[in-house]
């Protein structure tokens, strides 16, 4: 079982669950979110969504999601999203 | 790098909280100190009151729920996601997933104080921090024995509600509150050693407005009316670097906090060694002795004064050399202070204290001796200060 705390291993490595995460925490579109709708997404908007993550927590903002990245993902957190609005650049 | 508001903050600095559901598996006595203790993380460095109330219309209620509870933002049960809060503008009410094993003092489980200041943060205005040591930084970094506010996190909520002005703990200045002071503005706590030893090595405020008390290894943190609650503390963990047993400190205008014992100096940028110290005391105070009994900057004409035995001095970074004059004089010049004082401060509400065993004495400048008031000075250290 996961050290407590940790969401679980097997969960962190649906290429859905980091589309719901960043949606959650504001990187993405809300609408991502909702899982009966399909969404295609462009590449760049996949890629710019990791790095503002990446840039948000620190690390190397190659744009992919690396070791790094999904370790960091997989942290308990707040549920408050990260960025106020979607799209919206920090103040 | 830095914090971000998110736009909205309460007009009012007296707010009210309700716990109406408490977490399923904790004692709610300690649920209720725990999240005492969080908001007190955030009125330390304002003038924020938070007051708990058990029925009725309150600023910010806290639930501890599991799953989908209702505002369509579901919990995700254990990890993951472990609490949300709601801005101002949105209620300001805090929510902690129920399904996470909240721990209290405890490196098992999640730490229900850091994750709950955490949220607290959110219900006052402030998003998160960028700033990885942050307290509102999005990740959880484990339980931290040592917790301390971050830099960051004070410059944001003093961004949303202004810097603290602490009210006289000795009973005099201007800003004593005329009304009966808010039940529960901050936890306090007595510390029983402290109250049955009540003398100090010094005390002297922070750069950001906070009084602290140092005493052999450990420090306390003043509140309005006593010492913080979570105190003692090790000086070694708040102040790296710096030994115990000091004999004086003050903070300067320039922002840094000068710590003093035997023949050596520190100086501090908040709690970071600013340089490589420690340095002697002779090669940057030049005539001032090794050994001091006490430091401060008098509220009178801002410069720096230094006591030892039944003698001090006077140090003025402007001026070469920067003793002057026919220094040290008799500290009796000081009329009604006494000869080997521990401690000395000027206090935030512009008096200075002078303090000896478990005495202190507050200075009139404008008679240029001790103040006359009722009761009269000497007072109890331990009463009017440390809360006992």
């Amino acid at each position: 079982a996961p050290a407590f705390g940790e969401t679980d291993k097997a969960m962190v490595n649906d290429d859905a669950y980091f589309q719901m995460y960043l949606a959650q925490y504001g990187y993405l579109s809300p609408s991502v979110r909702n899982p009966s709708s399909g969404h295609i997404m462009d590449e760049s908007s996949w890629k710019r969504a990791i790095m503002e993550f990446q840039s948000f927590a620190g690390l190397n903002t190659t744009g992919e999601l690396d070791e790094e990245t999904t370790k960091v993902m997989s942290l308990p957190r707040c549920g408050v999203r990260d960025k106020v609005g979607f799209g919206e650049t920090r103040a | 790098k830095r914090y971000a508001l998110q736009g909205s903050r309460w007009r009012v600095k007296n707010l009210t909280y309700k716990i109406a559901k408490y977490p399923s598996r904790l004692n709610r006595a300690e649920v209720d100190a725990e999240l005492a203790k969080a908001f007190s993380v955030w009125s330390d460095y304002t003038d924020l009151t938070f007051t708990q109330k058990r029925t009725g219309q309150v600023h910010i209620e806290i639930r501890f729920e599991k799953g989908e509870h209702g505002d369509g933002d579901p919990f995700d049960g254990p990890g993951g996601t472990l609490a949300h809060a709601y801005f101002p503008v949105y209620g300001g009410d805090a929510h902690f997933d129920d399904a996470e094993m909240w721990s209290i003092n405890s490196r098992r489980g999640t730490n229900l104080f850091q994750v709950a200041a955490h949220e607290f943060g959110h219900s006052l205005g402030l998003s998160h921090s960028d700033v990885r040591s942050a307290l509102m930084a999005p990740f959880y970094r484990g339980y931290d024995p040592a917790f301390q506010l971050d830099q960051d996190d004070v410059q944001g909520i003093q961004a949303l509600y202004g810097r603290k002005t602490q009210t006289d703990i000795g009973g005099g200045g201007a800003s004593v509150p005329s009304v009966p002071r808010a039940t529960t503005q901050q936890p306090s706590a007595e510390d029983p050693a402290l109250c049955a030893d009540p003398n100090i090595d010094t005390i002297f405020n922070s750069a950001d407005g906070a009084t602290f008390i140092f005493k052999g290894e450990h420090y306390w943190r003043l509140t309005e009316d006593g010492v913080a609650a979570g105190y003692p503390r090790l000086i070694s963990r708040a102040w790296p670097g710096l030994p115990g047993n000091i004999d004086a400190a003050f903070t300067y205008k320039n922002g840094k906090t000068y710590f003093f014992k035997g023949s050596k100096y520190w100086r501090y940028n908040g709690q970071k060694m600013d340089g490589e110290y420690p340095k002697e005391i002779s090669e940057g105070f030049t005539g001032i002795p090794d050994n001091l009994d006490a430091a401060l900057v008098w509220s009178g004409n801002g410069k720096i004064y230094f006591y030892k035995g039944s003698k001090f001095w006077r140090f003025d970074p402007a001026q070469r050399p920067p003793v002057k004059g026919t220094y040290p004089k008799p500290l009796s010049n000081w009329e009604g202070i006494p000869d080997n004082i521990d401690a000395a401060l000027q206090y935030t509400n512009g008096y200075t204290y002078f303090f000896k065993g478990g005495s202190y004495w507050r200075f009139n400048d404008r008679t240029f001796s001790v103040d006359t008031d009722n009761p009269a000075f000497p007072r109890s250290t331990a009463y009017w200060w440390l809360g006992c």
